[in-house]
């Protein structure tokens, strides 16, 4: 799955998710991508997110969601991330997902649990090229 | 203190990445970023967990679902289950664009892509058929059904339902979840 954020110079927040999903799945099973605030949620006055994971299980607690309302509440784009993902963590220890967060400024974070470490890209003028930045879980 | 503007994704798509931001450098809308950022992933078949070619269902189908979603006026459009047609991303915002509904699924989403122009094709590739035989080996393990008869931990289908004699039990298992199996 590729959960994707863009930030224009004005401002503006697009959010989007592309996926072929779990592999050999039900017949007609869909995951989180294709649900607003659980794959990727978008709000231009306070920032994005997009998950990537076990959908089946994120879906369940819309995780992009809770991260953009956590850094309207304040919260920084990691400790957005983080508050989203722990009640999937309290009810679903095993599960393995990742969220990444950008607010409306630019600034961004990730969290992850059940990978070793979780790698994003990231386009932005603080680099001279495209970056992956890890995280470990 | 800001930076602006932003491209970030899940997972090292780096191309992807790269796609989305050289077309916001060069005057393209944040929209266009994005469906070009996205497309490039199911055009590279990004892991094999974006886009045509992988990660078949049981029947040995690869089906895509897809999203965008406009943080200005809350405008969604989405799709899933989509088969037969390729450029999911771009699917879900021809369902934004052109119905007032959020979310299309299944061979009416398809049906609805066609419409709008969309090529109608296989998604299967050798690869795919190739993963889709060997689960079929491996008596399609892993496997997603509970309680249903014969055991699907150790049988393929077809499969009728066998509801426990005491509580039900509704418990995930982990299914291995990793960089080139996830949603």
């Amino acid at each position: 799955t590729i959960g994707m954020v863009v930030i224009d110079t004005s401002m503006r927040v697009w959010a989007g998710t592309s996926t072929n999903g779990m592999n050999h799945k039900v017949p007609g099973r869909v995951g989180d991508s294709p649900v607003m605030g659980a794959g990727s949620y978008a709000d231009s006055s306070v920032g994005g997110a997009a998950a990537t994971g076990d959908g089946d299980i994120m879906m369940r607690f819309l995780p992009s969601f809770r991260a953009v309302i956590e850094m309207e509440y304040g919260a920084s784009p990691t400790e957005a991330a983080q508050k989203a993902m722990a009640p999937i963590i309290k009810h679903y220890p095993q599960f393995s997902g990742a969220l990444v967060a950008v607010n409306r400024t630019g600034h961004y974070g990730a969290y992850c649990h059940g990978f070793s470490k979780f790698g994003y890209s990231v386009a932005s003028p603080a680099f001279e090229k495209v970056t992956v930045v890890y995280v470990d879980c | 203190e800001t930076f602006l503007p932003l491209v970030v994704n899940t997972w090292p798509f780096t191309n992807a990445t790269q796609a989305a931001w050289a077309a916001l450098q060069s005057g393209a809308s944040a929209e266009d970023s994005l469906v070009i950022g996205c497309s490039t992933c199911e055009t590279e078949q990004c892991d094999g967990s974006v886009g045509y070619g992988s990660n078949p269902d049981e029947r040995g189908e690869t089906t895509l679902d897809a999203m965008i979603m406009d943080g200005d006026t809350f405008a969604v459009g989405a799709v899933g289950d989509l088969r037969r047609v390729k450029n999911a991303i771009g699917v879900a915002r021809a369902v934004m664009r052109y119905s007032d509904h959020t979310l299309l699924v299944g061979e009416s989403a398809g049906r609805f892509a066609v419409e709008m122009g969309f090529k109608e094709e296989s998604l299967a590739t050798n690869h795919s058929r190739e993963m889709y035989k060997q689960w079929r080996k491996n008596n399609c393990q892993p496997n997603y059904r509970q309680h249903v008869t014969p055991d699907p931990r150790h049988n393929c289908g077809p499969y009728t339902p066998v509801p426990p004699k005491s509580l039900w039990h509704y418990q995930r298992k982990h299914h291995d979840v990793d960089r080139w199996n996830h949603d």
